[in-house]
């Protein structure tokens, strides 16, 4: 594993902690998107379903138990719980999610690079953790005020993303026949989702103001 | 070497 990658993982770690310092902590879930909280708890359903037959190592399967328990949690967290559920912000979330699901499978049944039903659903997580985010970014922009944790968690999703295409470059040039089209482009697109939020992100930053994204 | 199936990434 190179740094690019733990880098990578550590960033999607303490994006996750963030999140669940926040809701469990604050007992608050405002302006975090409950509709990407449910596609990242499918994608994580679907791309680990090799979780107990395919082994490859121990950080391996922590890791992997870590962002499906914290993934449902999270979701059980904005639904159930009778303090958090009050937080958030259903009328604005109105991102119809479900219409991202279908044409991730449909993609996913045509492009993909083995027709198995466990590659095919380890594609389709791919493409659905690419736009996963948006729900996200749209009730970001429908925010007035986005509280410092909300920010840093968007803002820690991308840097993952973003560390793990320089672990593909370093992969690319240090490993024999590593090449992945699916996963690179996917996770292309995924990354420059965030190109905008980056842009709004720093700008607060530099400027020492609250950040806002404009509409 | 099936390089494809051999999904080492989270």
């Amino acid at each position: 594993m190179n740094i690019f990658r733990l880098a990578g993982d550590m960033t999607h770690l303490f994006s996750v902690l963030v999140l669940l310092l926040k809701i469990h902590t604050i007992k608050s879930c405002a302006g975090v998107s409950l509709k990407t909280q449910e596609l990242y708890a499918l994608v994580f359903a679907a791309r680990y379903l090799d979780i107990f037959t395919n082994y490859i190592s121990l950080y391996n399967t922590v890791m992997k138990l870590i962002f499906l328990g914290s993934s449902f949690s999270i979701v059980w967290y904005m639904r159930y719980h009778k303090i958090v559920r009050r937080s958030y912000d259903k009328d604005q979330d109105t991102f119809r999610h479900y219409f991202l699901i279908l044409p991730c499978l449909l993609l996913a049944l045509l492009i993909n690079e083995k027709f198995t039903f466990k590659e095919v659903m380890w594609t389709f997580s791919l493409y659905l953790e690419a736009v996963a985010i948006l729900p996200q970014l749209v009730l970001l922009q429908r925010t007035r005020n986005i509280d410092n944790l909300t920010g840093q968690y968007v803002f820690l999703l991308g840097a993952y993303r973003a560390l793990y295409i320089l672990n593909w470059v370093y992969r690319y040039f240090t490993e024999p026949h590593f090449v992945h089209w699916i996963t690179w482009v996917s996770g292309l697109v995924q990354t420059l989702l965030y190109a905008d939020f980056f842009y709004y992100y720093f700008q607060s930053w530099k400027n020492n103001q609250k950040l806002h994204l404009p509409a | 070497l099936d390089k494809i199936l051999y999904h080492d990434e989270l």
